[in-house]
């Protein structure tokens, strides 16, 4: 695990090493999808398909458990912890808000980890589905997955279920926006002779 | 001097995937 970035690193060093945490991030992503019931039953290219278009996603809601808010840092998953300041040095400032927003949102709900986890299985595979070629196989998973989370939810909280779950089925469309308006943020990383 | 490859985040998502499929082949 690495320390908040030393006053001495460069801006250069700064957004080559954030740059770094994401892959681990996108591997974790991967790993999580393989885990999903189902997902690996639909067709390779299908698989492909869903995770090039809905990590971006699933990182938005895993990057709301990495933040903490008392002391205004992000973790990531190579133990690099950023001040917010920091990441907003680097450009990423319309991000941050955006991503801080869903967060304060999706907090409200306060999700349990295995609803949060299902969330996220539901998340990736009602990604942006042109390019998918078994359209039916997909979507028979998305069904199975949101009448899971939907019976968690009511099993779990019984008097809340109808208004948690319709709200949040809304972040679907919430992390759509965010992938369409930030994916394409610049990263940068250096290449070694 | 250090030369650098610039990409965009979506990019490299889609790379990161690619490259843990094909490994897996």
């Amino acid at each position: 695990a690495c320390p908040v970035s030393a006053a001495s690193r460069s801006g250069q060093q700064i957004w080559e090493s954030f740059s770094q945490c994401f892959t681990p991030a996108v591997r974790e992503v991967v790993e999580f999808a393989k885990g999903i019931p189902g997902f690996q039953e639909l067709s390779q290219h299908d698989q492909v398909m869903l995770l090039k278009s809905g990590t971006f996603q699933v990182l938005m809601v895993r990057f709301c458990t990495m933040f903490n808010p008392e002391e205004r840092t992000v973790t990531f998953l190579n133990g690099q912890t950023y001040p917010l300041s920091t990441l907003r040095a680097l450009g990423m400032g319309a991000l941050l808000d955006a991503i801080f927003d869903f967060s304060e949102k999706l907090g409200t709900l306060r999700l349990e980890p295995d609803e949060m986890a299902l969330f996220m299985a539901v998340v990736l595979v009602s990604a942006d589905l042109s390019g998918i070629v078994d359209m039916g196989a997909v979507e028979q998973l998305q069904e199975g997955l949101i009448r899971a989370l939907h019976s968690l939810i009511h099993c779990r909280r019984p008097d809340e279920s109808a208004s948690i779950f319709p709200k949040l089925l809304l972040h679907l469309p919430d992390l759509r926006t965010l992938n369409n308006l930030h994916s394409d943020k610049l990263l940068a990383f250096r290449i070694d002779s | 001097p250090k030369t650098h490859r610039v990409m965009t985040l979506a990019d490299h998502i889609s790379h990161i995937i690619t490259q843990d499929f094909a490994r897996n082949q």
